[in-house]
């Protein structure tokens, strides 16, 4: 089966979408089969890489559904997406009496992804029972971490969320790291929460850091991920260098 | 009664909190007596006003199960906050079988509010039962809409979330205006989605726009608003003005 990473921090705009949708793109330019699963009513990870509101037939509100799912193009080789539309919010009352609720991405999963090597679910910016299906259907957890003050906040809450869900359901679930997003070379800020994450969570933290690049937010309104829309870029470099470091840690490179 | 803002929006990171603790500090500064109620699990309005965890006895946790709550003194002379700890995030559960759960707040507010000109409720970055409780709550919404390109995708669900809102349980409610946050005037995107917000909501959206500013993220570390920790920095004078805007669209100046 494929390694199945969720994309999760409740914490709202630190780069989850965006690494998603970027680690997916450059893991795919090497040729790795990558299938994103946006789990996210927001819909930003669909919309960034250029799938239409029309184009959702199919989508992840009907894979928690239990329905049949066939994930979509990209337009880009060995990338591949099962969008997300609004209807997905409501997920959480339409599964309240199902005993089964925290499983069933877990269960639906196996179908979709028979030809793929690595599956991102992107999560909204919530521990609700989204984030928590992607967190079983997993084996572990990319955490965006945003070089600001709120940041290191919430993190504990994740990791506790994390390990309650390792406790009770899923045994193997486990954290594959931090990114650090956004960091601003010129923002004391920025070096200070570096500091504090790699001192408090040493190895967990990855060394490639992801720079604050305007690139990287001009790039959705080209409906391109940002390795492909400025290749050249700093932000697009080090999507680049996250996928090599990502590679080896999972083992594939 | 006193008027009762919710602020909301369901992309994540856009300023919601930042806004509420400055536009808060900014309206006590002119001895507008405000109360602040954090409704995130996050608590990041709580930390960035310094309110440490032990000091969080009671919360609006407490305020939506119906307990007796006195708000919390900031330091700030006229600004008062009922803080947040992560345990609100079971409430939907607590109050899944409770018909009354989407008014609770507006049944609890009224005892703290007692001697308050204004209500600010920071909500946290979803639709759900903690969000619609301060819509059901408040007499209007205030939205900061970051100057990036997911953030008018989002606008037109809540747009609906509140229309639904008026239609059911509150038929006053309505949309006190759009904040742009985190403006960068060198950066192509800021301009385009300022044009497309004045076209497309004209009056709706504040003259006001927040710059990004590398002051208003120090802040919270120091555990102050950036009116008080900076005020002459282009973000402090920004929520100065968006006071002196807010006050007089509320009939208030
Ligand atoms: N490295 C970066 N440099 C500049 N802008 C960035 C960077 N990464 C993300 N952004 C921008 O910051 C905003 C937030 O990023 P994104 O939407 O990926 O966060 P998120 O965690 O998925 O948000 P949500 O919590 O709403 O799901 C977006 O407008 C995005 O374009
Ligand atoms: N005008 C600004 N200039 C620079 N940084 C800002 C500005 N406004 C907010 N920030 C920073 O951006 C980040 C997101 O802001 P904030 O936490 O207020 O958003 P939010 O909408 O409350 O997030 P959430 O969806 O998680 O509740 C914070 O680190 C904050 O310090
Ligand atoms: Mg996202
Ligand atoms: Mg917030």
């Amino acid at each position: 089966p494929p390694a199945t990473i969720a994309i999760a921090n409740q914490k709202g705009g630190v780069g989850k979408t965006t690494t998603a949708i970027n680690l997916g793109a450059a893991l795919a330019m090497r040729g790795v089969r990558t299938l994103i699963i946006d789990l996210d009513p927001q819909g930003n990870a669909s919309t960034g890489l250029g799938i239409a509101n029309e184009a959702r037939e199919s989508t992840s509100h009907d894979l928690l559904a239990g329905m049949e799912v066939e994930p979509l193009e990209t337009g880009i080789e060995h990338l591949s997406i099962v969008p997300a539309t609004a209807d997905l919010s409501s997920i959480d009352v339409e599964l309240a009496d199902d005993a089964r609720r925290a499983v069933r991405l877990r269960e639906a999963l196996g179908r979709v992804s028979r030809e793929t090597d690595v599956v991102l679910i992107d999560c909204p910016p919530s521990l609700n029972l989204l984030t928590v299906n992607a967190m079983v259907a997993a084996n572990s957890v990319l955490v965006p971490l945003q070089c600001e003050f709120f940041a290191l906040e919430g993190l504990s809450q994740l990791l506790l969320t994390v390990r309650e869900i390792r406790r009770t359901i899923s045994p193997r679930l486990r954290i594959e790291g931090v990114v650090l997003t956004m960091y601003d070379k010129r923002n004391n800020l920025s070096r200070q929460v570096e500091r504090d994450a790699r001192e408090y969570l040493e190895d967990l933290v990855f060394r490639t850091v992801i720079p604050r690049n305007v690139r990287v937010s001009e790039a959705p309104s080209f409906a391109r991920p940002v390795v492909l829309y400025d290749p050249r870029s700093a932000g697009a470099k080090a999507y680049f260098d996250l996928a090599q470091e990502f590679l080896t840690r999972i083992d594939m490179a």
